[in-house]
Order: structure tokens, then C-alpha cells, then sequence
């Protein structure tokens, strides 16, 4: 049981870890984009 | 459109995100265990779980963060796209189209360039505005085009001793360069013509590899002030303005002959019926010219157009005597 907890508390860790990355890149893209509309502006 | 709509930052990984998007004491995070059918690991390994949860809950506030900032983001360039179509309605460019197209354009392109990442990502750069570049690739490729499409060539004959390289158009040109071919002794020399930059006409002139008394002028494009006239008149054969301004060569005959994009006018060769030139000329190849009573109208006007032109007389004299002179010359 304790092992299941604990393999329960790492997966979550890992999937929450994954979206981190998602939402960097994502982060990342978005400013290119702003930075690229905005260069276009000026 | 709107961005925030399309960007789902939830990305459907956290399916239970409220459990972790902040940090929550040790006992809360118990009852979500305990929610979720697992059991906190007390009593064996209590330092390590909470290492876990320690980490699971910065990573989870970090989470938050970057979605907070992503979301912001997207408001950002949400309101600068907004600007930017603001600014495009009330400063409607003449290449307004243009613009247009290569916004098309990019949204066709900036996706296949990012097809590893996410919808999202995807559509946030479809909508991404065009560069600069490609908005001065286009017109510059249309100018390019519309030259290439209006290139004649004239070829006169000069006199064996005449080593210029100047073809009298009635225009004034300016020499740019001059180079010398691989195929062809003679050097070909550039022209501008004199109101460049604004008039994009373009010559080049070298002699013919197999005739050197024939001088062959390339036109590149078409003139953009008052004097077209005068270049159209040359351009259709018996330009008063080439014969005499070219000692000793003689305008026998023009013929139009248009294969493609380019319009050759032979000012070199043995005389054809004058209706030739200029039926074509003026008619464009209407069928009408087929017909004899048109072929006489046109002789009767070019008959009557020349007889009027006082200088006429004077411009066939000097031609015919060159050609007697120049027929002598090579004779002896």
C-alpha cells in the first residue's frame, strides 16, 4: 500500500512536471509571436 | 479572433489541476490522497514523501505561474494585434493587397514549419503577422515579371569603321557598365535611361557575333514618360530618328517578329513590302489586315503620313547615300 502511494505521488509529480514543460514552450512560442507582431509594428 | 479562447492551457493533463495549483498544507494534500484511493505515506519512508509532495507543490505553483503568464501573454498580443488592425484600417497602404496575400501566405507556411508543437502553438503563429521581407519580395517579383514582359530588341547596322556601341532611339541614356561576354568579341554595353530611377527602361547593346556591323540593342521594359511616342515610333520600323542618326545604316524593312515575351525588330534586312510593318504595328495582328482593301488603306496612309513629314525627303536622301557609300566601300 505505502508503495502505491508512493508510485501515485511520483506519477503526479511526473505529469504535473510534463505540463510544466508544455506550458513553457508554449510560453516561449507566445513571445515570438508578440515579439515578431511587434517588430512588424515598428 | 481571439487568442485566449484558443489556447486551452489546461492541455487536459492536470485532470484534477485544483489539487495542486497551489500550495496546500501537508494535511490537505492528505485528503486529496485520500481522495484520490491512495494512502500518504507515514510511517515508512516519511522524509521522502515529503520531499515528494514538497516538490509536487512548487512544480504546481509553478504551474500556475506560467499559465497566469501565458495568459497574459495572450491578452497582450491580443491587444497588439487589435492595434495593428486598427492601424491597417485607418492607414489603408497602397499594398494594402499585397499585405493581405502574404498574410495568407504565412498562415499557409508558419504551421508546417511548427507541426511538432500543438494546435495551439500552431494557430498563435498562423495568425502571426507577415515579415518584412515578404512583404518586399512580392512587388519586387511582380516588377521583375512586368519587365521581362516587355523586351524588345532592335538590331541596325553600322558602319564597318563605326566601333561605338550607341544605337540613337530618340531617348537620352545613360551609360552604367560595359562587360565582356564569353560568347560574343565585342562588349556589350549597359544604358540606363536618363529619368532612371524613376523610368525602369533598360538597354543593352553589343554588336552580333555574326555580323559586327549590326549593333543589337535589348530593351528591358517601357518608358514611363511623355517621349513613349517617340520609342513606340522606333520601335515600329521606320524610325526617322535611327536611320539618320545611324550614318550608313539603312532601315529597309522592319519586321515584327514576336516569339514569346520578346519583340525583335530587324532593322537590317532586305526590303518586304512597306503594309508589312506597319499593319502589324498598328493592327496587332487583327485578321482584318488579310484583306486587300485594308493593306491598301494602309499604304495610302503611311503614303500620306510620309509625304507630309518635311524631313522625310531629307532622311531618305542621307539613308540612300550611306547605303550607296557603304555598298561602295565594300565593293572596292
Amino acid at each position: 500500500v505505502n508503495d502505491k502511494a508512493a508510485d501515485g505521488l511520483v506519477e503526479e509529480l511526473n505529469r504535473v512536471s510534463a505540463e510544466n514543460k508544455k506550458l513553457t514552450e508554449m510560453l516561449t512560442v507566445m513571445c515570438e509571436n508578440y515579439n515578431a507582431l511587434q517588430n512588424h509594428l515598428a | 479572433m481571439e487568442y485566449t479562447s484558443l489556447v486551452d492551457t489546461s492541455l487536459d493533463l492536470n485532470s484534477n489541476p485544483s489539487h495542486f495549483l497551489s500550495l496546500v498544507p501537508k494535511q490537505e494534500v492528505q485528503s486529496n490522497f485520500i481522495e484520490l484511493g491512495l494512502k500518504m505515506p507515514t510511517h515508512v519512508n516519511d522524509k521522502a514523501a515529503d520531499g515528494l509532495v514538497e516538490e509536487l507543490n512548487r512544480v504546481s505553483a509553478e504551474n500556475k505561474k506560467l499559465t497566469e503568464m501565458l495568459t497574459v501573454m495572450c491578452e497582450n498580443y491580443n491587444a497588439l494585434q487589435n492595434h495593428l488592425a486598427d492601424y491597417m484600417s485607418k492607414n489603408p497602404a497602397p499594398s494594402d493587397s499585397n499585405n493581405n496575400n502574404n498574410n495568407n501566405n504565412s498562415r499557409k507556411r508558419k504551421p508546417e514549419t511548427l507541426t511538432n508543437n500543438n494546435n495551439i502553438i500552431e494557430r498563435g503563429n498562423s495568425e502571426s503577422s507577415s515579415s518584412d521581407e515578404d512583404s518586399c519580395k512580392k512587388p519586387r517579383q511582380q516588377d521583375q515579371q512586368h519587365i521581362k514582359a516587355k523586351i524588345s530588341r532592335v538590331c541596325v547596322r553600322t558602319e564597318a569603321s563605326d566601333t561605338g556601341l550607341l544605337v540613337k532611339d530618340g531617348y537620352q541614356w545613360r551609360k552604367y557598365g560595359q562587360k565582356v561576354t564569353r560568347d560574343n568579341p565585342s562588349p556589350r554595353a549597359y544604358f540606363k535611361c536618363s529619368h532612371a530611377p524613376s523610368c525602369p527602361v533598360k538597354k543593352k547593346v553589343q554588336r552580333s557575333v555574326e555580323d559586327q556591323s549590326i549593333l543589337v540593342a535589348t530593351y528591358e521594359g517601357e518608358h514611363n514618360h511623355p517621349n513613349q511616342s517617340k520609342q513606340e515610333q522606333a520601335n515600329s520600323g521606320l524610325s526617322r530618328t535611327v536611320a539618320t542618326a545611324t550614318l550608313g545604316s539603312v532601315p529597309c524593312s522592319a519586321s515584327l517578329g514576336s516569339s514569346g515575351p520578346t519583340i525583335t525588330l530587324d532593322l537590317t534586312n532586305p526590303p518586304k513590302p512597306p503594309t508589312n510593318p506597319s499593319e502589324e504595328a498598328k493592327v496587332g495582328g487583327n485578321r482584318r489586315v488579310d484583306t486587300p482593301e485594308f493593306q491598301q488603306f494602309l499604304v495610302d496612309q503611311m503614303a500620306s503620313s510620309l509625304t507630309k513629314d518635311p524631313s522625310f525627303k531629307a532622311a531618305l536622301a542621307a539613308a540612300i547615300s550611306g547605303r550607296i557609300v557603304q555598298q561602295n566601300q565594300s565593293q572596292k
